[in-house]
């Protein structure tokens, strides 16, 4: 049996906003250590991997592993309904085809019951090796958001350049082109760790969706190695975190 | 011209 509770539902929120654009539907495993997600968006360009420990959570009890088949978008509609500061908790027996999620109001006055079918999902699980990136640079998640949507208006695709000196985002289109330079900040709000500088060009629309997990954390990592997917990681407060996976575009 | 690459095409179905 499983139970976990988060204490605020505004975090359960924020989480299924920063899946649902990118994935309609996926297994969360949940483990005596914790939740787990992996998937791959329709196109296979991307891949979201989400990681929750028990250690964030108010309670977690989950006796034997149980794999829960989400449609996000009815998960979505399920915690809009409750209030952020609600408490809320997740049961599913063993072998579920229902999620239980209960809400809880801050003083007990307010409970409510939904009942969620689950689906059988036959996903593939890909292994994802630990890799030793070239750059690694941390900013604020605000900052990587805003350089999204203003990259994304040149062009489809971002170019990504990291040296030594900072981080480079270009994009060239029909319309013109922009390019936005970052340098390591002495105030530590801007850092960037480069063993190699690399160069490499992704489609924008991706990285755009994935700064729906901005408000779950008000720093990024973005990490690059060459001939790999691009690293896009937020940290989730004490429970772990979300990261997302973009496969380069590469010269034909 | 850049082509996009497939993800699964760095990580391996386990």
């Amino acid at each position: 049996m499983l139970e976990a509770r988060f204490g605020e539902t505004l975090l359960l929120k924020k989480i299924v906003d920063a899946l649902k654009e990118i994935i309609s539907q996926s297994t969360l495993d949940c483990t005596e250590t914790g939740m787990q997600l992996q998937s791959m968006d329709n196109s296979h360009v991307s891949l979201v991997a989400l990681s929750l420990q028990t250690e964030g959570f108010e309670k977690y009890r989950c006796d034997r592993n149980v794999s829960l088949g989400l449609d996000l978008k009815s998960l979505a509609k399920v915690v809009k309904s409750a209030s952020g500061d609600d408490a809320v908790t997740l049961t599913a027996a063993d072998k579920a085809d229902k999620l239980l999620l209960s809400f809880e109001s801050d003083n007990k006055s307010r409970t409510a019951d939904y009942e969620l079918k689950l689906l059988n999902l036959d996903q593939d699980h890909l292994g994802i090796p630990e890799t030793n990136y070239a750059c690694i640079v941390q900013m604020p998640s605000s900052e990587f958001a805003r350089i999204c949507r203003d990259m994304s208006m040149f062009s489809e695709s971002v170019v990504i350049s990291c040296t030594k000196q900072g981080i480079k985002f270009s994009a060239n289109g029909d319309m013109g082109s922009a390019n936005i330079k970052l340098s390591d900040t002495s105030k530590g709000d801007i850092t960037i760790d480069v063993d190699e500088p690399i160069t490499q060009s992704f489609a924008g629309r991706y990285l755009n969706t994935f700064t729906r997990a901005t408000p779950l954390s008000d720093r990024v990592k973005i990490c690059l190695a060459p001939d790999v997917p691009l690293l896009v990681e937020y940290p989730i407060e004490d429970y772990g975190y979300i990261r997302y996976y973009l496969a380069p575009k590469v010269d034909e | 011209n850049r082509t996009q690459t497939s993800i699964a095409s760095y990580f391996k179905k386990e």
